[in-house]
């Protein structure tokens, strides 16, 4: 299931701890998961044509996801940015399929 | 990032 995944080590936030996990954040042509950094379990799968919009800063990234899903993912990382064009990428691969 | 708006550093999915 993670044939053709990029993966990017980030941390995740626990909600309402301060906490930072460690996580794989995989992109695919079609979408982005969440991957346990141990197991490679898929914990998570959103299509790209679920995701609204999202940023990238020098520290960290964010996918909101609009109508699919009540609040934002944010995680930190220093590869926000090639996270965002990969997924930039993808996006655009699919559009000039249409 | 061609055809894609960028504003306060939020990228807008075109496919969404």
């Amino acid at each position: 299931r993670t044939y053709g995944v990029s993966f990017f080590l980030v941390k995740e936030k626990m909600k309402g701890k301060n906490k930072l996990v460690p996580r794989l954040l995989g992109v695919t042509k079609d979408s982005v998961m969440r991957v346990d950094e141990k197991t490679k379990e898929v914990l998570q799968e959103w299509p790209l044509t679920t995701v609204k919009r999202w940023a990238a800063s020098p520290k960290s990234f964010t996918l909101d996801f609009g109508e699919y899903q009540e609040s934002y993912y944010s995680v930190q990382t220093t590869e926000g940015e090639q996270i965002s064009q990969l997924i930039a990428g993808y996006i655009d691969i699919i559009l000039k399929k249409k | 990032v061609m055809g894609r708006s960028r504003e306060s550093g939020w990228v807008e999915n075109e496919i969404y």
